[in-house]
């Protein structure tokens, strides 16, 4: 029985049964997909290798979770600002799924009307190699994104890393991202784009809002999604 | 002379009712969604002669006749899915990621000889 569950559980892309630490929220898209999915049938006209919500083919939608964490001064050279090391374990996806979307979600925990008469940039980073203790980041990085967001913006920020995601299944390429939040007075941003050093801020590092972050693969097995032929 | 085994509509070939409750096979730790699915499973004869109801390919036809022939040498056809469905699944893998998986050919909707 344990070969015959092995070969099984092979053919469904998994190497054995999963052993999952905990059991983290099923986020509200999978749930909305995993529906649509349930009512297909096979004489349903839509293929069911394509996710339409993404517009790309595939048969496989993860949620990566992000295994990074805060960075702690001294490496954070930034006034008033906090940096986070994201790291998206793509080792997950088999050698022979082709990775059709690779998409970054950064989800804020508060209303951003929190903010009052500030905004805050959001600048993401591509990291290039890898860094000393104790050294700056600013050489081994690059800039992917910079955006402001202030009172009344949309809680959340996407940004497609699909073919940065495909450089990070190479054994060895991945070395994640960072995040920067930093909070800027709105006068000031409107007036000269700078950042006020008020004796205020030092309090007001507290409002910064908490950023979830997760990547939403979707990818394609070719060998367990043939494409549709009609019958001629 | 053909030799006719009495065939009942309840031996003929036809899907039968299968549930796969994934607690059954110890797997309701990782998967999410669904808790089991209606798989079903073909069996049943394939006599002769083959009706309309009982799906039978060419192939099967000239078989079940050369099986008239000879009974010991020539098996009746086997009874087969011949439409299958897909289902999804909703899964944690090791890393506690959520993932949600499309399969095809799950579900036996039909048989067939």
């Amino acid at each position: 029985v344990n070969m015959q569950e092995k070969l099984f559980l092979s053919s469904m892309g998994l190497s054995s049964r999963p052993k999952p630490s905990h059991q983290a929220p099923v986020p509200s898209l999978l749930w909305k997909l995993f529906k649509k999915g349930s009512k297909q049938t096979s004489t349903s006209d839509t293929d069911p290798c394509v996710v339409s919500e993404y517009g790309v083919r595939g048969n496989i939608v993860r949620f990566i979770q992000d295994q990074g964490s805060l960075i702690s001064a001294p490496a954070v050279h930034c006034f008033n600002c906090v940096r986070k090391h994201l790291f998206f374990n793509m080792s997950v996806l088999e050698d022979v799924e082709q990775l059709s979307l690779a998409q970054l979600e950064m989800k804020f925990k508060q209303d951003l009307a929190h903010l009052g008469p500030h905004v805050f940039s959001v600048d993401l980073y591509r990291v290039l190699r890898t860094t000393l203790k104790g050294v700056t980041h600013e050489s081994s990085r690059k800039l992917l994104l910079s955006q402001s967001l202030g009172p009344g913006a949309h809680a959340s920020v996407h940004v497609n890393l699909t073919d940065l995601a495909e450089t990070w299944r190479k054994p060895g390429k991945n070395y994640g991202m960072h995040v920067e939040l930093q909070l800027k007075h709105l006068s000031n941003v409107l007036q000269e784009h700078a950042y006020v050093k008020n004796p205020h801020l030092a309090v007001q590092i507290a409002q910064m809002p908490d950023l979830y972050t997760s990547l939403v693969v979707v990818s394609l097995n070719p060998l367990q999604c043939r494409s549709r032929r009609k019958r001629s | 002379a053909a030799y006719y085994l009495p065939v009942t509509p309840s031996n003929v070939c036809k899907p039968r009712r299968l549930y796969i409750d994934f607690k059954d096979v110890g797997w309701q730790d990782w998967i999410i969604a669904p808790q089991g699915y209606l798989a079903n499973y073909c069996h049943g004869e394939c006599p002769f002669p083959l009706s309309e109801s009982l799906n039978g390919t060419n192939h099967a036809i000239l078989q079940t006749l050369v099986h008239s022939f000879d009974p010991k040498g020539t098996p009746q056809p086997c009874c087969v899915p011949i439409k299958l469905s897909p289902i999804s699944m909703l899964y944690y893998d090791n890393n506690d990621n959520v993932v949600l998986r499309h399969y095809e050919d799950m579900v036996v909707d039909e048989c067939g000889c």
